[in-house]
């Protein structure tokens, strides 16, 4: 998957990617003070494009708020949700709103669900659907978080580390293997990187085409960025 | 081609794949450099003008260099420096009447070696009958590893497939093996270097030409074949068993002094025989021009034996001199089929056309280029055909293309040689079978978008007619379709619901034949038709149609005649930094292009974020 980073005010972005064994299931955000946890799994290609290497793609989210007793599973087929015991099922061909005392969900037919927990985190995941013939693809989710700010300052895991921002210095821009994509170096958590200016795509407003964010690259799977190495994001369960 | 002495050639491979039509080849070479020092290669290509490049890579001792596709004037501006000081070459050069060079040189240290790769892909068109992919190759030495390999994939069948070259003699003959199975055909050809020799004790090799593969697919459905892929859809339209359509054929032939000799005598032999193929249904006239109009009968005349042995015997007396007026004689020509359509004269259900042969640029009467396509265009008003044959160099071939294409026809340009004639016939033996006429085709309007050109003044026999289309869902598996179309006897009307096939199933040994081709081959032919609507639209189309074309050429990596593909070659101690530009050439221009200049930046930041993860 693809992991971005954005500045808004700076009108700027970070981005890497974490490549694994389909069926990794990372931490993505772990907040133990307000007790929030979200791990993804990946899921691959159904077989390898002769053209490429394979890709993986979230293929299912799991989202826990001990504090409210809330368990939300998301997957390409449907999105289970358990609040203090009680189960109930949406599935993504719904266009459904559902307001709670803790949490309030928004279904918009095969594009997106939106999840608002009160007082601490506001996250949209969207589902890319995938032709259903198609011979490499597969359906797949992407997770994108609307509002951090409530996140404690013990907030962790590959997205949550960045919640309370980095510092980060680039310099020496030179070029790179593609002439289009500029390198450079960035100073980053007592690190020099060579980065890569490229882009990636934020599909909350378009589902198809997406629209390009501009972002310097960190090569080796986010290495010097994240924090340790990937392997101490890997969990073994969604929950 | 890759050669130089003391380097060794040690790998050619060409790979096909033709899946619907659709080519896509990837020409590898791997030469090595026993020499002690360095030494200079050069890897020469030659593909077909129809085609798009899509990527070229070298490969040098581990590390890749790889061509990058770029807006042609953004590319030039970046590289305005090095083409003033003259660093750069344009790489693309055009090659005779069907090919178009790719060329590219680079020097590699001693005992190193390097490996090239160009990939390209085209939509293979049908005439008379048949696709063909030609291939053509030129090693220059013998090689050691040399083999062309083709893969054809199509869901309809293929009802004939067969592979030849010019170079192929009876030794090598058996080498070419192939194996056709209902939807997929093998074809390959790898001689071993002894097989290669001109002579058992020579260095020359036989391989030096052209390898073709022509075939066709079954046509079982009269209203076509529909393929839809994941949001894609293609339509190939060829019914076959229609009678044809009598046809009023006006030839406007050029006699100004250019004319004169072999071209005229040529012209003789070319409308002779063109003559002996007209049917009895079918009516004709003839205009000659040169600083003035003649006719050789007012009207249009029926194409009876006597007749016919008539203007054999007129068509002897042409005699070439004087200046070039194609306005005053097309619209002559115009005129005398009008004429017979009002007066009825000639059937109902007919396909006019106008074939114009000139070698000139128009010096006499109207010679503004444009004035001429509008007065043509307005006088045409949509009712006849207009083609246009180009006679040799020196012809104003844009003009004619364009006319012809404002008209619904096309050009063609007559190379000078000792086959024109057959090229005259070959022309007129494309185009002279009309089956349907005013063929259009219809989506629902709420299902499709992006829909490549649908509506076709005829279709050929022998030919097919191919419309693409993005579907609004691209979920969807089933479009409702609608062809209708003129016969000689009646109004036809097809109409159907296409369903999305699972490629697993045709092909089920296969990996999935190369990713999104359906796709590619929208761009490809929406590229082409706004290229088209680039040449012959309104100013306001004209821009339009120039930024669609180039937002896809980049999405796609095509290299067109709105893009580049800037390679950057390894640094070397006499060129610190040296690029180089793969144009594709029109009719007219040839672009030379660039070289880029570095920039330094220096940010800081600490903000808070809002982030994500997603794939694509």
């Amino acid at each position: 998957p693809h992991f971005i980073i954005e500045f808004a005010d700076q009108n700027d972005a970070l981005c890497f990617n974490i490549n694994d064994k389909p069926g990794t299931i990372f931490n993505l955000i772990k907040d133990p003070l307000i007790g929030i946890i979200v791990n993804g799994q990946t899921i691959g290609d159904k077989k390898i494009d002769p053209e490429n290497t394979m890709n993986t793609y979230f293929g299912s989210f799991g989202i826990v708020h001990a504090k409210f007793g809330i368990r939300l599973v998301v997957t390409t087929q449907d999105i289970l949700v358990s609040e203090k015991g009680k189960q109930s099922k949406l599935f993504w061909s719904d266009n459904i709103s559902i307001k709670g005392s803790n949490m309030d969900l928004h279904v918009a037919k095969d594009r997106s669900l939106t999840v608002t927990l009160r007082n601490s985190v506001k996250f949209v995941i969207v589902l890319h659907k995938v032709w259903k013939k198609h011979p490499y693809h597969q359906d797949f989710l992407g997770f994108y978080t609307l509002d951090s700010h409530l996140f404690s300052q013990r907030v962790h895991g590959l997205l949550g580390q960045f919640f309370h921002g980095i510092t980060f210095e680039v310099s020496d821009m030179f070029k790179g293997k593609d002439p289009d994509k500029p390198d450079a170096t960035m100073f980053v958590k007592g690190h020099n990187l060579t980065v890569t200016r490229g882009w990636q795509k934020d599909f909350r407003k378009d589902l198809k085409k997406g629209e390009n964010v501009p972002c310097w690259f960190v090569h080796k799977n986010g290495t010097g960025l994240i924090d340790g190495e990937i392997e101490d994001y890997i969990v073994s369960g969604l929950f | 081609s890759v050669s130089v002495s003391e380097i060794e050639l040690q790998n050619v491979k060409i790979n096909c794949m033709v899946t619907s039509r659709f080519a896509h080849t990837v020409m590898t070479s791997m030469a090595l450099n026993k020499a002690n020092v360095s030494q200079e290669v050069f890897f020469d290509v030659e593909l077909p003008k129809t085609a798009f490049i899509t990527n070229f890579s070298m490969e040098i001792n581990g590390n890749t260099y790889v061509g990058v596709v770029k807006e042609k004037e953004k590319a030039k501006k970046q590289y305005e420096a090095a083409v003033s000081s003259g660093k750069t070459a344009g790489l693309v050069k055009a090659s005779g009447r069907k090919m178009e060079k790719f060329s590219v040189s680079v020097n590699i240290a001693a005992n190193s070696n390097i490996t090239f790769t160009l990939t390209f892909e085209e939509l293979l068109q049908r005439r008379l009958g048949k696709y063909e992919l030609m291939i053509r190759v030129k090693p220059k030495q013998l090689v050691q590893n040399f083999e062309i390999v083709a893969d054809v994939f199509e869901p309809q069948g293929i009802t004939f497939l067969n592979a030849h070259g010019t170079f192929i003699t009876n030794e090598l003959l058996p080498l070419v093996e192939k194996t056709v199975t209902d939807k997929r055909a093998h074809v390959s050809f790898s001689p071993t270097l002894d097989q290669q020799r001109k002579c058992p004790d020579c260095d020359g090799t036989l391989i030096d030409g052209d390898f073709f593969i022509n075939y066709d697919v079954n046509r079982e459905d009269m209203f076509g074949n529909i393929q839809i892929v994941n949001g894609y859809f293609v339509h190939f339209f060829a019914p076959a068993d229609f009678p044809k359509l009598p046809k009023n054929v006006v030839f406007v032939i050029d006699r100004s002094g250019s004319m004169s000799g072999t071209k005229m005598h040529q012209t003789h032999e070319g409308l002779k025989t063109i003559l002996n193929e007209l049917h009895e249904e079918d009516h004709f006239g003839f205009v000659t021009f040169s600083g003035d109009v003649k006719a050789w009968k007012p009207s249009l005349t029926t194409a009876t034996k006597e007749n016919l042995k008539n203007a054999e015997a007129f068509v002897e007396t042409i005699t070439a001199s004087g200046l070039t007026n194609i306005n005053d004689a097309v619209l002559f020509a115009v005129k005398m089929l009008k004429d017979a359509m009002n007066k009825k004269t000639v059937p109902e259900n007919s396909a006019s056309m106008i074939i114009l042969l000139t070698d000139g640029n128009p010096n006499e009467g109207e010679s503004n280029i444009q004035s001429i396509q509008n007065n043509v265009k307005n006088a045409i008003g949509g009712e006849m055909t207009l083609f246009c044959l180009g006679f040799g160099y020196d012809v104003s071939y844009t003009f004619l293309d364009v006319m012809a294409k404002q008209n619904n026809g096309l050009a063609r340009r007559i190379y000078e040689g000792s086959d024109a004639v057959v090229q005259l016939q070959g022309f007129y033996d494309e185009i002279a079978n009309v089956l349907l006429s005013d063929v259009n085709f219809q989506y629902p309007e709420n299902s499709v978008n992006s829909l490549t050109g649908s509506k076709f003044k005829q279709l050929f026999n022998g030919s097919e007619i191919v419309v693409a289309g993005r579907l609004n869902d691209n979920m969807m598996n089933d479009l409702p379709f609608e062809v209708t179309a003129q016969s000689v006897e009646k109004d036809l009307v097809f109409v159907g619901n296409a369903t999305a096939q699972d490629w697993k199933t045709i092909f089920p040994d296969q990996e999935y034949i190369f990713g999104d081709f359906t796709e590619h081959l929208w761009a490809y032919l929406t590229i082409q038709n706004l290229l088209d609507k680039i040449e012959k639209g309104s100013p306001e189309e004209k821009i339009k149609a120039t930024e669609d074309a180039l937002e896809l050429s980049l999405k796609y990596n095509f290299v067109t005649p709105l893009t580049s593909m800037v390679v950057t070659k390894p640094e070397t101690e006499e060129n610190p930094e040296d690029t180089f530009i793969a144009d594709k050439l029109t009719e007219d221009q040839r672009r030379h292009v660039p070289q880029a200049a570095g920039v330094t930046l220096q940010r800081t930041y600490t903000s808070s974020v809002t982030n994500w993860v997603d794939s694509d």
